[in-house]
């Protein structure tokens, strides 16, 4: 977060206040600001927010005037902010920056001696990864701020069993501004450095303050799931623990074509050679390497044993990089690879058969085309394994990857070229490397509920969380209950979980003290964020009707998703100006060229 | 030719066009740090008896030096030819093709374009526009796109290397024209002020016949006050 001065002005204030119900963070960032000089100035606001999250809103308060942030459909904006390029402002608030975030910028010109405050609020569920909740907040204020402070508090009804905060600025003399408590439900960091802790040396007029502050975070887990009603919404959080880990049977579909060349294969096989360290001995596997040829490693999928691992490293260490890049042939040979391995029983019956492909480019040989691509691989893969896609570098295109696993029940990651570019290939297999249970369905009291959020998941990986939401219909209902069957390491479990009604009004009261609709919010950002993702797959007739259920939620909720931009008006000398902040949506890197019609 | 440059961080695009006589070949990249340059050479002018029936100009030849390399390329509507140190290999686009050297890989699509890439960095792609050979007005030209510009080193120049690294404009005064959708507005970049008007190129990648419209603020007269210098300071003897 960040506001900077530009000439004489003054940030005296910069306050993050964080509150957390539930896995589901409200963040508001104000920021005050002074204009000293005799003249007016720009002030201007950056903050640097998850890319998870979606804005809810934005103000200004110039001179004891409010200016709103609106909420509208993309397309009504869009109009609008044609209008405002003619005024001579090319808006866009919100652009990509690092990694895990965008940046949303405003600057306004505010009269000599005049104060601003500048507020944006955002929201986003926290993801349950390797048994933690993480929530990142950039800190950048540039200068030294009177009063500067971060407030995270934190209310989780199955009670805390971890709490952390970290910054990865942090000194010694900065350590005494770090608070954190938790006991019970509760969970409390502050960090509040004075003036002096600020400063990068005793008598420097500069900032310390400058990168990441992290807060983590676990929860109580006496059963497996847990069901919580506020307000007639219900959310149910599923995460069992100490469970025997399933077989896998993963093919690494990885490309070795020319643009790989150098840095990029290094870092691929440094990160095969750590994966393959971490593999279960209980796994099977198999290599299919491309360029514009196809190099299978063996014939069918091997066991991980000590010593197929061993020629396996073996291998990896010979990958060499090659021509050009044929996708389409590789991911079949691996669909048809497991095809064979489960036809001839090589694999164990209760195991997960996972794809990972990984590429640095577009198909340029063979089948180009990425529809034809992606419709090869649908049909092939008529067992329904998981694909997933790792898009490595720049140049990818990521849209084709991501439409590519999503419709064979996976997901695409992006890989960024970076000295880290290994540790990131490693850190997703982490994520994927445990499997507990397979094809789990949560069956909820059907008469009674409604606008359920996906209930049926092909897998569980140790260290995450399943989150299901919905609406309970049914006013005399006194007992909500939660059935869910999934197949485990060696049988079929079964789960059953139950809240009496009556009883949550209590838990509801307590959790009001944070926001009280929370629950439906929570409910609104999955549903939406699961729309989104339909959306991608789905034909084009059932793309419509997902994007009209989403955007009508992304409007009755204030959300500035993918579908839905924020006009905010701000004064000018001459006449009031319309900026627009959009959700940031990956694309392909821009190119710039000379050609004629 | 007309030249089109993405401005992510205005969502939007700026187009020009340079006129310039056939035969004259303009500098598109020149990077020092990286050794690395794209010349382009213009046709056009299709004649028909005395009398010139287009007076539309485009690139008709492409060379790329990679001096590291000693490695030259020549890419003519006809013809791909890659020169190696005194190694000389010829390649037609009627077939597709692939070439592959430590750090060089080249592949054409047969009629369509060819993608060129310089190791992890540079990478280019070329459009071959054919036309039946008794079209009364065009002629087979070449379109000319990069991607991975950032890849650049911070001295890249060229008309369009220069923007490589990003360029900031503000655009002001937007009024309507007698050409309804083209309105005209005040450009303020590099510390003047320019007539621009608003209009559209096409992107070849994704569809070579109809090509995807692109709108951009068009700059007047050579790109003069957009370009560093003018454009005649772009003009260089040889392909190479």
């Amino acid at each position: 977060n960040t506001a900077e001065p530009v000439n004489d002005i003054e940030v005296y204030s910069i306050n993050i206040d964080c509150k957390v119900t539930s896995r589901f963070a409200h963040n508001v960032i104000t920021s005050r600001a002074i204009n000293r000089a005799s003249m007016s100035k720009e002030a201007m606001f950056k903050v640097d927010l998850p890319k998870t999250a979606f804005i809810t809103n934005f103000s200004m308060v110039i001179d004891g005037k409010t200016y709103l942030g609106e909420i509208k459909e993309k397309e009504v904006a869009k109009k609008q902010y044609e209008t405002a390029v003619k005024r001579g402002q090319t808006a866009g608030l919100v652009k990509a920056s690092g990694r895990k975030t965008e940046t949303f910028t405003v600057s306004v010109n505010i009269a000599a001696q005049s104060k601003v405050t500048f507020e944006l609020v955002y929201e986003e569920m926290l993801k349950r990864n390797h048994g933690k909740y993480e929530m990142f907040i950039k800190v950048q204020p540039k200068t030294l701020v009177r009063n500067f402070q971060i407030e995270v508090e934190i209310h989780e009804p199955q009670g805390i069993s971890f709490l952390d905060a970290e910054a990865t600025f942090i000194t010694n003399d900065l350590l005494p501004a770090v608070h954190k408590s938790f006991s019970a439900e509760k969970g409390y960091v502050s960090f509040k450095p004075t003036l002096d802790q600020q400063r990068s040396c005793a008598t420097c007029s500069t900032t310390l303050l400058d990168g990441d502050f992290t807060v983590t975070y676990d929860v109580n887990r006496e059963s497996a799931g847990n069901i919580q009603v506020v307000d007639g919404y219900f959310v149910h959080f599923f995460a069992p623990q100490k469970l025997a880990g399933v077989p896998k049977n993963v093919i690494y579909v990885i490309d070795k074509s020319g643009s790989m060349y150098g840095r990029k294969l290094e870092q691929t096989k440094e990160a095969l050679l750590e994966i393959l360290k971490d593999t279960a001995e209980h796994d099977h596997f198999n290599f299919v390497l491309f360029d514009n040829d196809i190099e299978v490693w063996k014939p069918s999928l091997v066991k991980a044993t000590p010593e197929n691992l061993k020629k396996a490293r073996d291998f990896v260490r010979q990958i060499t990089d090659g021509y050009t890049t044929n996708i389409n042939d590789p991911v079949l040979k691996a669909v048809q690879l497991l095809d064979e391995a489960n036809a001839l029983n090589q694999i164990p019956e209760r195991s997960v058969s996972l794809i990972v492909l990984l590429t640095d480019g577009e198909a340029n040989i063979g089948e180009t085309e990425p529809e034809k691509i992606q419709e090869n691989v649908k049909k092939a893969n008529q067992r329904g394994y998981t694909l997933y896609c790792l898009g490595f570098g720049y140049g990818v295109n990521y849209g084709f990857l991501e439409k590519m696993a999503l419709e064979n029940a996976g997901i695409a990651r992006r890989i960024y070229e970076d000295s880290d570019a290994a540790l990131q290939m490693k850190g997703f297999y982490t994520e994927i490397a445990n499997p507990t249970l397979l094809d789990i369905k949560m069956e909820y009291p059907e008469n009674a509920i409604a606008n359920l959020t996906q209930n049926s998941f092909k897998h569980y990986f140790d260290g995450s969380e399943i989150v299901v939401a919905g609406r309970i219909i049914d006013n005399d209902l006194n007992v909500f209950s939660v059935d869910v069957k999934a197949e485990g390491a060696d049988n079929l479990l079964k789960y059953s979980e139950n809240v009496q009604l009556q009883d949550t009004d209590g838990v509801s009261k307590k959790q009001e003290y944070i926001f009280g609709d929370f629950t439906e919010r929570l409910w609104a950002y999955l549903t939406i964020q699961q729309l989104l993702e339909k959306r991608v797959s789905a034909d084009p007739s059932e793309k419509e009707k997902l994007k009209k259920q989403a955007l009508d939620l992304s409007l009755k909720f204030k959300f500035v998703t993918p579908l839905t931009s924020m006009v905010v008006t701000k004064p000018d000398e001459i006449e009031e100006e319309t900026l627009v902040a959009d959700k940031f949506v990956e694309a392909q890197a821009p190119s710039n060229w000379v050609d004629s019609d | 030719p007309h030249f089109v440059i993405n401005v992510p961080s205005q969502n939007d695009a700026l187009c020009f066009n340079i006129q310039e006589e056939p035969g004259v070949v303009l500098n598109l990249v020149e990077d020092q740090g990286l050794g690395i340059a794209v010349n382009g050479e213009i046709i056009g002018k299709k004649k028909i008896g005395n009398n010139v029936m287009s007076n539309e100009t485009y690139f008709g030849k492409l060379g790329f030096v990679n001096r590291e390399m000693k490695l030259r390329i020549e890419v003519t509507t006809e013809t791909i030819t890659i020169m190696l140190g005194k190694n000389k290999k010829e390649y037609t686009w009627e077939k597709t093709t692939s070439v592959k050297k430590k750090g060089l890989n080249l592949v054409i699509h047969k009629k369509n374009n060819m993608t060129l890439s310089f190791g992890e960095g540079a990478k280019f792609v070329i459009i071959l526009h054919q036309f039946l050979k008794d079209d009364p007005l065009h002629m087979d030209f070449l379109g000319f796109y990069t991607l991975d510009d950032h890849k650049f080193s911070a001295h890249v120049h060229g008309l369009l290397g220069q923007f490589f690294h990003g360029i900031d404009y503000e655009i002001s005064n937007v009024h309507k024209t007698k050409i309804p959708d083209k309105p005209d507005a005040t450009m303020k970049v590099k510390n003047k002020l320019l007539t621009v008007t608003r209009g559209s190129q096409k992107d070849y990648r994704s569809d070579p016949r109809k090509g995807k419209k692109v709108p951009c603020w068009f700059v007047h007269s050579n790109a003069e006050g957009l370009i560093d210098g003018t454009h005649k300071d772009y003009i260089v003897p040889d392909i190479f």
